[in-house]
């Protein structure tokens, strides 16, 4: 599974990303990469007071990840009011969802070890942008730039 | 470079070899190279640096999307992918489609579709899958390009299909679920 999250001055934030899915799949299988919700997300609150900006990208077991609608349960958790966000670090916000929400529904039903990995790219109101990464798996390789800073940073996350 | 912009691209949360470390790291950073190629030019959006960065990345034979992908129990290429618009809301997928070279490119093509309003009043799909999604292809001037299925099935791809797909009709099935999870990305 490969992905990418951006944030342009003419359309703000956008998710991408795809996958050849599981080795062995049954053909015809579709994993969090084509459903709606599930692997990717982008959104932009109306106003600051409504949340945070934000885009994600999210790699791991396909099923697991849709019955859990990942994406956007993420960024509800980043919208006041629905996800309860009062402003709270996405550290936090991304412990929550991936802890008390995503890990706890696979263990109910009998996944100990769901995989899972997300980039998140969030815009504050004084206009920066914060760049996120979560994973339960070995590791995961990520790069960034930006205008600013055009030099590519790749690294594997481990 | 004038626009204001940020990119940031993924290869995969699972199990990335050391041996390929490198390779790996190299389609990152090309990924992004790639993605801020085109600012200033009049296409440049959020949306397009996704859908350049991430059409880099399928291409790559060391990352499980398009060019490399796993292969399905039958050793063929089936492919998911999706993009979605932060101020739009706008989104577009497809899901095991076969034989479309960037098939981020096609998910991007659904997704313009949708935008545009229909004369008879046809909700635009936000999906499509398989053979339905091939023939869109076929149907769109610009976007993913087909190719012959076999081209998309990388020599890496298709040993370690023979791996596992022998080891599947191993008397010993427990050992395959516990490693075959660990190397998926």
């Amino acid at each position: 599974t490969v992905g990418a999250v951006a944030w342009h001055e003419s359309d703000g934030m956008a998710a991408g990303v795809s996958s050849g899915g599981l080795l062995l799949k049954y053909p015809g299988r579709i994993g969090e990469a084509a459903v709606f919700g599930a692997g990717c997300w982008a959104q932009e609150p109306f106003d600051a007071e409504q949340g945070t900006e934000m885009a994600c990208s999210i790699s791991g077991t396909g099923e697991y990840i849709i019955r859990a609608m990942l994406a956007r349960k993420l960024g509800e958790a980043f919208e006041k009011g629905a996800g309860n966000f009062d402003g709270d670090d996405p550290h936090e916000v991304l412990h929550r969802v991936l802890n008390d929400q995503f890990w706890r529904m696979c263990r109910g039903r009998g996944e100990p070890n769901p995989s899972v990995g997300v980039l998140l790219l969030t815009r504050e109101n004084d206009g920066r942008a914060r760049l996120w990464c979560a994973f339960t798996t070995p590791n995961m390789a990520i790069a960034y730039a930006s205008s600013k800073d055009p030099k590519v940073k790749a690294v594997i996350l481990r | 470079m004038s626009d204001n912009v940020y990119i940031a691209v993924h290869g995969g949360a699972g199990f990335h070899e050391r041996k390929y470390e490198k390779e790996i790291k190299h389609a990152l950073q090309r990924a992004c190279k790639f993605a801020l190629s085109n600012l200033g030019s009049k296409h440049s959006s959020a949306l397009t640096m996704v859908e350049d960065a991430v059409s880099s990345l399928e291409d790559d034979e060391h990352l499980n999307a398009g060019y490399g992908s796993n292969l399905t129990l039958h050793g063929t290429v089936e492919c998911d992918a999706a993009i979605m618009s932060g101020k739009s809301g706008c989104f577009g997928s497809v899901g095991a489609v076969a034989g479309i070279k960037n098939p981020i490119r096609l998910a991007r093509s659904v997704l313009d579709y949708s935008s545009i309003p229909s004369p008879i009043g046809r909700i635009p799909p936000l999906t499509l899958v398989s053979e339905g999604a091939r023939q869109f292809a076929l149907s769109q001037p610009s976007s993913a390009h087909l190719v012959s299925l076999e081209s998309l099935v990388s020599p890496k791809a298709e040993e370690r299909w023979r791996v596992w797909k022998c080891r599947v009709t191993s008397p010993d099935l427990s050992s395959l679920s516990k490693h075959l999870n660990d190397i998926q990305d």
